[in-house]
């Protein structure tokens, strides 16, 4: 169905997203091949049991039988008996870095996937579809590179201690200052890795007597985040707002369940896109909502810095909304600056609140000195400040190859999930088979892609998850695209019933 | 097992069941009634009462291990569509295995037991029962 | 090929191919005489 949101008094374009339902056929041969799977499996597992067939997977010796089982035999069905027999199209190891272009180690397996060799041969400039590297910051060469190793001359690499101890370097102050003003907010704080930003941090803001409403499709390590916090979780379905509403509804009128105590703080919690979906969140009326409800809201923008907006500001520039209605605004260096790690922006009391009682504060060592330059370099590349307009071309570039490659795609028939404007373009193959064999043919036309299945997505949605990149030309998006379409027909998966007539 | 498809995959994998005991030519039509709906319901029995846990890793730090699949349906919520669709399916088949046995007495019991098997643990008073 | 993508044999070895398809068949083919038969 096309999502369509009009020109309301909250939007300052149009939100345009779209997720067309599996045809019913596809979905009960989906289903079916699922079936004949899994029976499968049960037999391989019979003839392991009665050691017929060699047993490749850990298990206990002998000696151990009687102990508690270490392996959760039945949790390891579909690894064993689905996963591994495709399980060539993932983990690739790469010899490169993952920029437009990257070289793949060349590896082959004589026992179905069980183990791999390698040839010793590298499949050379392969068209990198996969990686998050949206503005193209991914290089090991120029401005940044450079800076990079710059301080690593003079730092060193590692850090060895927290940011409350010894590891709170004048890097990291610069680093905050730059992303706060990056952002708008009055202050930030960046962490070493970006899962533990949201699974830190979320424990120090909320716990006993709070509600956190969670969309479906939220991370795992808002997930996790959220459960340790020891909060009440309840969660929406995604990007539903009339869903969240009634969540929030029902929150205020009955209060805490059994004792109907008002809730210290409902914190809501929205990530400003969702990867695997491709959706960009309703944001406008996400603020509307929490602030009629007078709820907190903690946006992650783990993929949306730097790869949405004008100004790459991420969802909140997309949208052209002011950064102070959002309570806590997270997001992560990984995919957009070519770095690691994570950053958390919002009022000064917060951040210093965070620096207090932040497990990562306390625990963790601090970001390592290069990579904070690495973002240091390509954060001012795309606010202009290093003089050049490189990184507003890269935005623009991206915008440019995301329109592009969406349209294309769409064109040629192929059912691709949300937002117009997402550089994230899943594109959906349903049937188990269809998942091992889309990632070899690409890799046989020298494309690299992600293909993602059960039981990461519904049962009925497995897909190709397409990154496009700045650093993408429209040479590189065109060879893709007529590859793609290709091997669509090898495997016959442009089912789209909306197909676009040439 | 709300998800789009889902019942009619289910629809047609027991009539495909029923067609392929037909076709084994030394079977009456009783007795291929009778064994579609002993195996489906032996089928039905062992997916969604007798195995525990879920076939990949879950994020959830285990807490479905133990629990069967028809108490993990719809995170445990009772009286869901889907609950009343595979509490129904079994019911309307051992309907049609009735009738086409002509409600001969050996086959009734053997289909009655088989039929029990499959509805007793759908009660839910029994959700979480050992 | 589409017959193998569809049925997911896809990603299954050569002789567990062989064992669906000969039951396939098998089935097939019973179907068809008890078919004929019943006519």
């Amino acid at each position: 169905q096309n999502h369509v949101t009009c020109n309301g008094a909250l939007y300052n374009r149009p939100f345009s997203e779209s997720f067309e339902e599996t045809p019913m056929l596809v979905a009960v041969l989906t289903y079916m091949g699922y079936g004949i799977l899994t029976l499968f499996g049960y037999l391989r597992d019979f003839l392991r049991e009665w050691k017929i067939e060699k047993c490749h997977v850990a298990q206990e010796r002998e000696e151990q039988r009687d102990f508690v089982p270490l392996y959760q035999d039945f949790e390891n069905f579909y690894t064993r008996n689905l996963y591994m027999r495709i399980r060539d199209s993932w983990n690739r190891p790469i010899c490169s870095v993952p920029g437009a272009k990257m070289d793949l180690v060349e590896r082959v397996s004589h026992d179905y996937n069980w183990t791999f060799e390698y040839t010793g041969k590298v499949i050379k400039d392969v068209i990198n579809m996969g990686s998050y590297n949206y503005l193209g910051f991914a290089e090991n060469m120029g401005y940044c590179a450079d800076a990079a190793a710059d301080v690593t001359m003079k730092y060193g690499i590692g850090v060895s201690s927290t940011r409350q101890e010894m590891g709170n370097l004048d890097k990291h102050e610069e680093l905050e200052m730059l992303v706060a003003k990056f952002l708008g907010v009055e202050a930030s704080m960046v962490f070493g890795m970006g899962f533990a930003t949201n699974s830190m941090n979320i424990p120090a803001l909320t716990g006993k007597g709070c509600l956190i409403l969670s969309d479906e499709l939220n991370h795992a390590s808002l997930v996790l985040g959220a459960r340790l916090s020891g909060s009440t979780i309840r969660v929406f379905k995604h990007n539903n707002m009339q869903s969240l509403e009634k969540l929030l509804r029902d929150a205020i009128v009955h209060g805490q369940p059994r004792t109907h105590r008002p809730w210290k703080k409902i914190l809501i919690v929205v990530e400003g896109i969702y990867s695997m979906e491709g959706s960009v969140v309703r944001l406008p009326e996400v603020i509307a909502l929490k602030k009629k409800y007078k709820a907190y809201l903690y946006l992650d923008e783990a993929h949306s810095i730097g790869a949405l907006g004008p100004r790459g500001r991420g969802v909140l520039d997309y949208f052209g909304l002011d950064p102070e209605d959002v309570d806590v605004l997270m997001g992560t260096f990984t995919k957009s600056f070519g770095a690691a790690g994570g950053y958390i922006g919002g009022k000064k009391e917060l951040i210093d609140y965070l620096r207090a009682q932040s497990h990562s504060a306390v625990y963790a060592t601090s970001m390592s000195s290069p990579v904070a330059e690495q973002i240091i370099t390509s954060m001012k590349c795309i606010m202009g400040e290093d003089g050049t307009t490189i990184g507003r071309e890269r935005i623009q570039q991206l915008a440019e190859n995301t329109t592009y490659f969406r349209r294309r795609l769409r064109e040629m028939g192929f059912i691709i999930y949300g937002n117009n404007d997402s550089p994230v373009v899943p594109v959906m193959l349903y049937m188990p088979a269809k998942i091992g064999a889309f990632g070899r043919e690409m890799l046989k036309r020298n494309i690299g892609v992600v293909v993602v299945g059960f039981p990461a997505t519904p049962i009925i949605e497995s897909r190709a998850r397409f990154c496009v990149s700045a650093a993408h030309t429209k040479e590189m998006l065109d060879v893709a695209l007529s590859a793609i379409s290709e091997v669509g027909d090898l495997l016959q998966m442009k089912y789209s019933k909306y197909r676009a007539l040439p | 097992m709300n998800s789009r498809g889902m019942w009619l995959t289910y629809t047609l994998g027991v009539a495909l069941l029923h067609v392929v005991l037909l076709s084994i030519p030394f079977f009456s039509v009783p007795v291929v009634w009778t064994l579609t709906n002993v195996i489906h319901n032996a089928g039905m029995y062992v997916f969604l009462h007798a195995v525990k846990g879920t076939p990949f890793e879950t994020p959830d730090q285990g807490k479905a291990r133990l629990l069967t699949h028809w108490e993990q349906l719809d995170y445990g919520v009772q009286f869901t569509s889907s609950r009343k669709f595979f509490t129904i399916s079994p019911i309307i088949l051992y309907f049609l295995a009735s009738f086409y046995t002509k409600y001969n007495m050996v086959h009734f019991v053997i289909n009655t037991c088989s039929l029990l098997t499959v509805l007793i643990p759908k009660l839910p008073q029994l959700h979480g029962v050992r | 090929y589409q017959y193998l993508l569809v049925t997911a044999l896809y990603m299954l070895e050569p002789w567990e191919r062989t064992v669906f398809n000969s039951l396939l068949i098998s089935v097939a083919g019973m179907a068809v005489y008890t078919g004929y038969v019943f006519m």
